[in-house]
């Protein structure tokens, strides 16, 4: 575990600790892509399967509880307690040309041929483009609240911040993971467009709004 | 170069 990793891990809590404060504070779910938030349960489940099989540590156990607890917990909220404030005709990014290709390459791209080891390549891939439909839901609204811009700034840190823990990794440890490395690679340049917006208007206290 | 399985990260 180096400093990169862990302000990493720390991010990705934090943008999940404030979306759940988000919808509570707004008691609403508004501007929120529930197929974003269904696809990250799906990467939870599918990478963090593992749980029950493999012993890393207190720390990483806890961590992968929350994160498939919190991310069922989001689709609940936007499902039942505050269905009423998700608007299902604003997110309409087809999921399918997300899933199939994911499919696809976890099954050509994985470190083995074992169910476990497939369903991991895919939740990596996965969720590099898991953000997609929120981004797009953005895109087409042209504007977001403040709060759920400091969630998806969280988020993108978090990715952000593996690119140098994974620099770091390969000069202490000499370890690489290329499929990990090039998702996130991949996952991290989706959101800088996002990032240009959010530095350049929220942080100077203005709205996000993209421009007509 | 470790190319081995290592799930360490969440």
């Amino acid at each position: 575990m180096n400093l990169f990793r862990f302000f990493g891990d720390m991010s990705h809590l934090a943008s999940i600790l404030i979306l759940l404060y988000k919808i509570h504070a707004t008691r609403s779910v508004r501007g929120l892509s529930f197929k974003t938030q269904a696809l990250y349960v799906t990467v939870f489940v599918a990478r963090y399967l593992d749980v029950f099989t493999e012993f890393v540590s207190v720390y990483n156990t806890l961590m992968k509880i929350f994160f498939i607890s919190s991310s069922c917990f989001v689709l609940y909220l936007m499902k039942g307690r505050y269905r009423p404030t998700n608007d299902p005709s604003i997110d309409t990014f087809r999921v399918e040309y997300l899933l199939g290709p994911c499919a696809l390459l976890a099954l050509i791209f994985h470190y083995r041929w074992s169910f476990l080891e497939v369903l991991w390549s895919f939740s990596i891939f996965l969720e590099s483009v898991a953000i997609l439909p929120q981004l797009f839901m953005l895109q087409r609204t042209g504007e977001a609240e403040t709060i759920t811009t400091h969630y998806l700034a969280a988020l993108g840190a978090y990715r952000a911040l593996y690119i140098p823990n994974w620099i770091y990794r390969y000069w202490s440890e000499d370890v690489i993971d290329p499929i990990a490395v090039t998702a996130g690679i991949v996952q991290t340049a989706l959101y800088l467009d996002f990032f240009y917006v959010y530095f350049t208007k929220v942080l100077q206290g203005q709205k996000f709004e993209l421009p007509a | 170069l470790g190319w081995d399985v290592w799930h360490d990260e969440l």
